[in-house]
C-alpha cells in the first residue's frame, strides 16, 4: 500500500475512482 | 454550464459525485496550475462535498485550498 501514486490523479472524463487505488 | 447546486449533486449516485465535483472543479484548478492540476483535483476531492460545493462558489477558497494542496504536493514529492 505504498503511498507513492498518492495523490490519485483527476482526469476529465475518466470515472473517478479516487481513493479506492490508495 | 449551469453551477452546481447542494440538490443536483444530491440527486446524483454517491459514487458520480466526487466526479460531478472532479469535473467542475478541474478547469479552474487547471486555469491555477496546469501541469499539477489533476494531481490537485485528487486531492481536493477528498474533501467534504459541501465544502467542495463553497470552493466552486467563492474562488478565494478555492485558491487557498489548491495552495495549501500544492504545498502538501510538493511535500511529498521531495
Amino acid at each position: 500500500n505504498s503511498n507513492i501514486n498518492w495523490p490519485p490523479e483527476f482526469c476529465p472524463g475518466v470515472p473517478w475512482k479516487g481513493l479506492q487505488n490508495i | 454550464q449551469e453551477p452546481l447546486t447542494a440538490s443536483m449533486l444530491a440527486a446524483a449516485p454517491l459514487k458520480e459525485q466526487k466526479q460531478l465535483l472532479g469535473e467542475r472543479l478541474y478547469p479552474l484548478i487547471q486555469a491555477l496550475h496546469p501541469t499539477l492540476a489533476g494531481k490537485i483535483t485528487g486531492m481536493l476531492l477528498e474533501i467534504d462535498n459541501s465544502e467542495l460545493l463553497h470552493m466552486l462558489e467563492s474562488p478565494e477558497s478555492l485558491h487557498s485550498k489548491v495552495e495549501e494542496a500544492v504545498a502538501v504536493l510538493q511535500a511529498h514529492q521531495a
